[in-house]
């Protein structure tokens, strides 16, 4: 799975998910990614990415909860990432996300053993980063 | 207002023997994508073009399980997925069970600008992928050697499973498991 979210300089957010799913999946089987709500998912305050286990991904609806989070309960980007992390993925479902705020700001989470596949972020801030998450 | 800002991802690999060589090319990629992203940012291109460009170009390489390198199902096929949501209006668009089109992401684009829906799946939305005239390649172009190869071991070892792998060396060392089987079953994605 791949993905992308960004603030554009006028503050407006957007996210975008692209995958094949997984080896030796069933002919006809839907994941995470093109469910919006739950792999994907960008409104006024963010923009979430998920990747990961895709059936507790739909169950967690990850992405709406990060912003739901935001928007009703006022956590910020952060606060809203690792909250769904730790409390949205029950059942052992394992997974991770990137996401960025309407405010130029920038998180990552997961309870994989890693992003291995990597990932990288950058702001308008002068800040950057690549690397692979354990 | 913060300003501009991105992030990219390449999949929560759930394989800690990933060899260095791969974290290296990864790592390479999404540079290179993201340097993308942020030139389209400075520019002043919106949120929405930058995350579709930056999902297009990850897409085009095989490095990544999306795109061409996707992975396998069942039949050996190659049956991608991707959607798209401008944050500004809550626009969105989907697609489900695509075979040849090149960039998934593109048409679910088209999708949430160019249908009255929000998704389309299979052969409505490959259809619908031959109307707006988007670049459609054979199946075969999206399938690497390597994932032929993960698939048969795949086969070897489960033929029960499906959306697994076989378990490699990372079992005993990492014995967490994911609804109920260890993790190390899981292909990386």
């Amino acid at each position: 799975t791949v993905g992308c979210v960004a603030v554009d300089s006028n503050g407006r957010c957007a996210a975008a998910t692209s995958t094949g799913g997984l080896m030796n999946k069933m002919s006809g089987r839907i994941g995470d990614s093109p469910l919006i709500g739950a792999g994907t998912y960008a409104c006024d305050v963010c923009g979430v990415s998920c990747t990961g286990e895709g059936e507790a991904i739909i169950r967690g609806t990850l992405a709406r909860d990060v912003a739901a989070l935001m928007e009703y309960k006022g956590l910020s980007l952060e606060g809203a990432v690792d909250f769904v992390i730790k409390n949205r993925l029950d059942g052992g479902g394992k997974a991770g996300l990137i996401a960025v705020s309407n405010q130029g700001e920038v998180a990552c989470g997961f309870n994989s053993v890693g992003m291995f596949r990597g990932s990288a972020s950058a702001s308008q801030g002068g800040f950057m980063e690549v690397g692979i998450w354990e | 207002m913060g300003g501009w800002a991105i992030a990219v991802h390449g999949g929560a690999g759930v394989d800690p023997n990933l060899p260095m060589e791969r974290q290296e090319e990864a790592k390479k990629l999404l540079t290179r994508c993201l340097n993308l992203g942020i030139s389209a940012l400075r520019t002043g291109a919106s949120a929405v073009d930058v995350v579709e460009l930056v999902v297009r170009e990850l897409e085009t390489d095989p490095l990544f399980n999306s795109g061409r390198g996707s992975a396998l199902t069942e039949r050996a096929t190659v049956e991608m997925e991707a959607s798209i949501m401008d944050g500004h209006g809550r626009r969105c668009g989907a697609v489900s069970g695509l075979t040849k089109v090149k960039n998934p992401v593109s048409l679910a684009r088209l999708v949430m600008e160019k249908s009255p829906h929000s998704y389309l799946a299979f052969s409505g939305a490959e259809d619908f992928a031959k109307q707006q005239g988007v670049e459609m390649v054979e199946n075969d172009y999206f399938i690497t050697e390597e994932n032929v190869a993960m698939l048969k071991l795949a086969k070897e070892t489960n033929s029960i499973l499906f959306d697994y792998r076989i378990p490699c060396s990372a079992e005993a060392e990492f014995p967490i498991k994911m609804n109920g089987l260890p993790i190390s079953v899981y292909a990386p994605e």
